[in-house]
């Protein structure tokens, strides 16, 4: 079979007037950059577990993409991380999923390796996921730990730009503060802790 | 959020899709990035257009030929299942002789798809969207579940469209993503999104993908082995050296 690959780095309301001719390079470079990555790993056998989970990696060590590096706040000023793998092998399906991830560098590798190891080591419930399709938060992380994952402290997920939209669609009183550095966004590490500046039902739509 | 789609030299599709989720979401909110079936899919089933993949090497599916036999009974009723189940309904065309599966079909196919989604997580999971797009576009595997349930007595042809026409249906403009946002579209967000996917159908494979948002972030190899940037709706651009 002749490889193919395509990979998307999001979709919204994404225009002209927001997006400058600059930054759409930015874009297209590094889209271009990812997508020679997975093209190269198809084009050399790889196969397409290994070349898609490989190609998002990169886009989660890309800051211009949510996802990773980069990814946007939630409303208590943390992040939180999702990530999925499906393969079409025939009739048996075979996924993979996480979620609630705050410390996990790649989030699609952890995902790639519950699939990968999902029906082994059911003896070690702490290295096996038992077969078990979608996994989150602590649990999630300590599987991370336990295949040898690479962790990160929340100051690594912080980009300027997402800060920024955090604080816009917040409209809270941290929208008046001067935007903190990535070194003084660790010291905001506990806000989750804390009373929440919002009465959780802000965000829902009318209807 | 961040997709890829790929297709390796064995006929294996994979997706893979990483996000952050949703900007200012409430803390332990789950999209559909790792919720099966709404932003993610993947799926293999038989191809039963016999009639279009004459050059198809069936040594190339032994597993296929030998459970053949065993669907030929239940594609009689596609149609029915599709039109009451879907919230559209599907064309006809195409799957016109299948009277012949009731015989050991001479060229038996695989047919194979894989999905990532990206945009407003909550409109993905309301309606299941890469499944759904993905259930239009394999029939048959959606019905080996349903099996024991089926009466044979419907002879009429199999429903099935591809995955670029399922893909417009629900993620492009009007689709069924849109419709989910109600009179909310265009003004909270809901609904907004595009998904990327890879359709084989025997040895062809098909890179495609739709969206209903201003703008999608992608790049992918063309039918052509062309390579392919684009981030607003329509403007894709070949690169001539990537």
């Amino acid at each position: 079979f002749e490889p193919r690959i395509i990979i998307h780095g999001g979709a919204g309301n994404i225009t002209r007037p927001n997006l400058p001719p600059n930054r759409q390079e930015s874009y297209k470079t590094s889209l271009l950059r990812i997508l020679k990555h997975g093209n190269d790993l198809l084009q050399n056998g790889v196969s397409a577990l290994e070349a898609a989970t490989s190609t998002v990696s990169l886009f989660e060590d890309d800051p211009l993409f949510n996802c990773g590096h980069g990814a946007v706040f939630n409303r208590a000023g943390g992040i939180e991380l999702e990530a999925s793998v499906m393969v079409s092998s025939g009739y048996k399906k075979s996924c993979a999923a996480v979620s609630l991830l705050r410390h996990v560098k790649n989030p699609i590798l952890l995902a790639r390796n519950i699939l990968e190891h999902g029906e082994q080591d059911l003896e070690e419930a702490s290295a096996g996921a038992q077969g078990h399709v979608h996994i989150s938060g602590p649990t999630a992380e300590d599987l991370a730990k336990a295949y040898g994952l690479e962790l990160k402290p929340q100051s690594y997920f912080w980009t300027r730009k997402r800060w920024e939209e955090h604080k816009r669609g917040l409209q809270s009183k941290l929208a008046n503060e001067k935007v903190p550095s990535c070194e003084e966004f660790r010291g905001l590490e506990g806000l989750d802790d804390q009373e929440p500046p919002w009465d959780g039902f802000e965000y829902l739509p009318q209807g | 959020t961040v997709g890829c789609v790929a297709a390796d030299v064995h006929g294996v599709i994979c997706t893979a899709t990483s996000t952050g989720g949703l900007t200012n979401k409430l803390p332990g909110r789950i999209g559909d990035t790792p919720t099966v079936g709404a932003g993610f899919w993947a799926e293999e089933g038989i191809l039963l257009n016999i009639d279009e993949f004459d050059s198809v090497d069936s040594a190339m599916f032994p597993a296929t030929e030998s459970v053949y036999g065993t669907l030929a009974p239940i594609v009689a009723f596609l149609p029915s299942v599709l039109t009451d189940c879907l919230p559209f309904s599907t064309t006809t065309k195409g799957y016109q002789h299948l009277t012949a599966l009731t015989e050991k079909p001479t060229v038996p196919a695989t047919h194979a798809l894989a999905l990532s989604g990206t945009g407003n997580g909550d409109s993905f999971l309301r309606v299941s969207a890469c499944r759904t797009a993905g259930a239009l576009a394999l029939p048959p595997q959606a019905l080996m579940s349903m099996l024991p349930k089926m009466s044979l007595s419907d002879k009429t042809a199999v429903s099935g469209i591809t995955l670029r026409a399922a893909l417009k249906a629900v993620a492009g403009p009007g689709g069924l993503l849109q419709q989910s946002a109600g009179d909310r579209w265009n003004r909270t967000g809901e609904g907004e999104g595009g998904i990327i996917g890879i359709e084989r159908r025997g040895k062809d494979t098909d890179v495609v993908f739709d969206m209903n948002s201003s703008g999608m972030f992608r790049a992918y190899i063309d039918s052509s082995g062309r390579t392919m940037v684009g981030i607003f709706r329509g403007d894709d651009e070949v690169v001539h050296n990537p």
